[in-house]
């Protein structure tokens, strides 16, 4: 564990908590994409299938990672139901249109392509990693489409941005401290995925300096 | 599973 790492997971937190407490201050999602949680939810459900083989208390890393984990789980499963339930009548379905089943499907493609090993865990888990790649686009497309973002809503794409920007500097750090070498699919995923938000930090660090909302052009 | 050094991040 390293402070770029450490520093990564808080703001991956954060960006969640924004992203409820915008739902529940609001009484509205209005500008979150449900297609983009649901996405999360697929990352997280196959990713942490080792959940289900490894003990928490093997260390302490395994313990603080178990945590995050169902921390994450079960936070994109209660997003996922004030969306559809409590606040549906807020959901922007229209402008919610990106079509995920490509990016599902894109991403089982390259799994089943591009993999650490042939066994079914590491296939799932790539596919996993291929996902969180582009899980955020139906999310940046709904706001472009809609213009105006609300502050609290660009803020949890800033920080979740910033805490895929962070895992690259964990990447560096490991491989020249610990020699941590081998890792290309996740640095070349978390590599395309940071670039995903470029465009979008980029007009949120100028409505920023100007003290105004975000509207992406 | 196998997962070795290799899935120690989240």
């Amino acid at each position: 564990m390293n402070i770029f790492r450490l520093a990564a997971d808080v703001l991956h937190v954060v960006s969640i908590f924004l992203l409820l407490l915008k739902i529940k201050t609001s009484h509205s999602c209005a500008g979150i994409s449900l297609k983009t949680q649901f996405l999360y939810m697929i990352v997280f459900s196959t990713r942490y299938l080792d959940l289900f083989f490894t003990k928490p208390w093997h260390s302490a890393l395994t313990f603080y990672n178990t945590i995050m984990k169902i921390l994450f789980l079960s936070s994109s499963a209660y997003t996922i139901y004030l969306i559809r339930n409590r606040y549906k009548h807020t959901y922007d379905k229209v402008h919610d249109t990106f079509r995920i089943h490509y990016l599902i499907a894109g991403s089982a493609v390259l799994a089943l392509v591009f993999h650490i090993r042939l066994t079914p865990f590491e296939i799932i888990w790539a596919f996993s990693v291929f996902l969180e790649a582009v899980a955020i686009m139906p999310q940046l497309l709904l706001l472009q489409e809609t213009g105006q973002v609300e502050n609290i809503t660009s803020h949890y794409i800033f920080c979740l941005g910033s805490y895929r920007a962070l895992y690259i500097c964990n990447w560096i750090w490991r491989y020249f401290m610990e020699h941590r070498r081998n890792q290309w699919l996740a640095w070349a995923c978390g590599t395309v995925q940071t670039l995903l938000y470029a465009d979008f930090f980029y007009y949120y660090i100028l409505s920023q300096r100007q003290g105004k909302k975000l509207r992406l052009p | 599973p196998s997962v070795g050094d290799n899935k120690d991040e989240l």
